[in-house]
């Protein structure tokens, strides 16, 4: 499903050049459920960005269901974003002046769903991540947690072949983070959907089947469940 | 230092009211050193903001050094809090348009601190926070967890008689965290700071002299180490 080579990331803060990413070489298969896990400032938001085609690499090539997306247009990956990828952002990125509800609805808008049918799935959305009597609420009016959690209902409401969750439980207490990767374990289990998840907590690394352990850009190690 | 009385907090969303905080009695002596726990959404960052005198309560009454804060204008209150609190928000609120440095300097403005010891002291309080390489980069050029370390810098840069921090290490990976705590804990002990941080983190929590507990608003737990 996704194939990178020699994948470099270099980016230009005033006159200093920041290598960001270093000649990553990965492959996930369809259906995979891991975590990407690093320091802070090792690379993996920046990993993910280039995975769910919201950045392009500096050097290197990414094949997504084969096709090489470090060589499409900006609108073709954005077409590609949508169709394909949910994208729980490290920052939520949640429109402050739409609802929870509507927020959800964002990718069902793009993919032309009716209204009435946007509102029934986005309250399904909600439902998975324990949201509903919060529907109505702006984000403003929603605890940090709660924030994080209509962010991943966004991402789940249009059935993506792939999910990006970047520290999809960094702001919810333990009990609501469990609930949380036994919404993403049916998921993938029943819809076949590949799971990438970055994250710092290692109760949540040990609850997927692989983990690839990202420093300064470079990968240290990959390795699997139940392997010694 | 601290005393909240029958304190509560209501919110209202659309046509419903959510009561966020109920009741709240507690005091915290100067130069405690300790953590506000609870579930996502249980009212910790309401508590913070009444704290932080960012927000005001809907009945009771906080005292703050004595001072009765509830019946204060809000530029009373804001003065207060620019002389006696370092915050660390739970989206760490960074101007967009200042780099680091300067995003740590704004405490210092508002104290009239001159150019060159605000540079300064925004420098050693970025080191603090393993930083320095990342000084004149602005927010959008930094990892997550950079940013988060930004916020933490400048609440510690004035030297405030209290720091409140809202989950201070949700971003950051294990080794960085405990750095940060290690820092918070030379703060406590060397210059008598008073440290409130809400954490989901057990681990955190646990590196703390005592643990008020929350749920839907209400205290239900406050427990010191040490005592069995
Ligand atoms: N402006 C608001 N209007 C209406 N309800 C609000 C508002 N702000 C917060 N709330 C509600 O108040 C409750 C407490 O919110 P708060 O942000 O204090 O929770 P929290 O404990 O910090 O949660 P988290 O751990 O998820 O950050 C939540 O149920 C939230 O939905
Ligand atoms: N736009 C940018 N310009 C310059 N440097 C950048 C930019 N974005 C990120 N960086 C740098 O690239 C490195 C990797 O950042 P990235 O956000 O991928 O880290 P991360 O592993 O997600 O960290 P965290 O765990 O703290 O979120 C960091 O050192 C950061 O300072
Ligand atoms: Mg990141
Ligand atoms: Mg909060």
């Amino acid at each position: 499903l996704i194939q990178m080579e020699a994948l470099t990331k270099v980016y230009q803060a005033g006159s200093v050049n920041v290598q960001a990413l270093r000649d990553i070489t990965m492959s996930v298969d369809s259906g995979e459920f891991l975590a990407i896990m690093g320091p802070s400032g090792s690379g993996k938001s920046t990993l993910m960005n280039i995975l769910g085609c919201l950045d392009a690499p500096s050097s290197g090539s990414y094949l997504l269901d084969g096709e090489d997306v470090s060589q499409l247009t900006r609108d073709q990956r954005a077409d590609v974003r949508n169709r394909k990828i949910g994208f729980v952002f490290q920052g939520f990125n949640l429109l402050p002046r739409l609802n929870a509800a509507k927020n959800v609805e964002l990718p069902l808008i793009y993919g032309r769903v009716k209204p009435a049918d946007r509102a029934r799935r986005a309250l399904i959305a909600l439902e998975l991540v324990g949201l509903q009597d919060r529907a109505h609420h702006l984000p403003t009016e929603l605890s940090g947690g709660q924030q994080q959690r209509v962010a991943i209902a966004r991402a789940l409401v249009n059935n993506p072949e792939i999910i990006l969750a970047d520290e999809p439980t960094g702001n919810l207490d333990t009990r609501t983070s469990r609930e949380i990767m036994e919404v993403f374990r049916k998921l993938n289990e029943k819809q076949g959907i590949t799971f990438i998840l970055v994250t710092h907590d290692p109760e949540i690394g040990a609850a997927t089947d692989r983990r690839i352990h990202i420093r300064d850009g470079a990968i240290e190690g990959d390795e699997r469940s139940g392997c010694i």
